[in-house]
């Protein structure tokens, strides 16, 4: 475990609250604003009626278009551009998606059980032509469950930053750095639910998701296998070629 | 491999 000042955990939760403040694509009094906004029954209809494939395209984009937001925030991370490039895309090839899922929380109206998607809050029934109702429950169910831990942004920060650097990913080069920024982040995570006074159980809650975000993200994959077993060209020519760089 | 990933890393951040 590397030995780290105070000040240097001070300083490091404070860069990555500030990374992710700059990177987190709508602010939460934007998103609060917004939760009053539900699909209406027929714009609902209008997504349920949409083909599979043209469904499938549009939620690739909407997860193309977040990514890009944590692919800048992990370039804002101090230390991130100082690991290989191999092992820089390594991570957001394995992390990306676990931190889109992580800032759903952000998007994500408990009560209603709704989602900020494509302009207004939508309930699962939205997602229906995609025809993976189990990963679409699995989605709602964690962000249900993230929202019950009441993550204060700086929190969500560095979480995500810690999802972001697990240094057990297949592939890397230079583990050790990796191994290295995680344990700091991971200090400055502690630090920062000392500071906020959460409860002792906060991290082992906050371990669990780090399993729970591995299994949506294989369910993800396999229902995309599914998906391009039956339309290998609408994925080849109309999903987004980020998307088809991370996943394929 | 990663063209675009690649690109995304090294445009300079704004």
């Amino acid at each position: 475990s590397p030995t780290v000042s105070m000040a240097e955990l001070e300083h490091l939760a404070q860069n990555i609250s500030k990374s992710h403040v700059e990177t987190c694509q709508y602010l939460r009094e934007e998103l609060q604003q917004l939760s009053w906004q539900a699909f209406l029954q027929d714009e609902v209809d209008g997504y349920q009626s949409k083909p599979r494939e043209v469904m499938w395209q549009l939620c690739a984009i909407k997860i193309t278009e977040a990514i890009q937001y944590v692919v800048e925030f992990a370039k804002r991370i101090d230390g991130f551009m100082e690991l290989c490039q191999n092992d820089q895309i390594v991570l957001l090839k394995a992390g990306s998606l676990e931190v889109v899922f992580v800032r759903m929380c952000r998007a994500f109206d408990t009560q209603n059980n709704t989602v900020y998607f494509d302009g207004k809050y939508a309930g699962p029934d939205v997602f229906k032509a995609l025809g993976c109702d189990d990963l679409i429950t699995s989605v709602f169910d964690f962000a249900k469950s993230m929202c019950s831990l009441h993550l204060s942004e700086d929190e969500i920060a560095l979480f995500s930053a810690f999802v972001l650097l697990s240094a057990d990913r297949t592939w890397l080069q230079e583990k050790l750095q990796v191994e290295k920024l995680q344990q700091k982040t991971q200090l400055a995570l502690q630090h920062v639910l000392q500071k906020n006074q959460r409860e002792d159980g906060i991290l082992s809650k906050l371990r669990c998701k780090v399993s729970a975000l591995r299994s949506l993200c294989a369910r993800h994959s396999e229902n995309l296998s599914a998906f391009r077993a039956v339309y290998p060209d609408i994925v080849r020519s109309h999903f987004p070629p980020l998307y088809k760089e991370l996943f394929g | 491999k990663h063209k675009i990933l690649h690109q995304l890393l090294q445009n300079s951040t704004s």
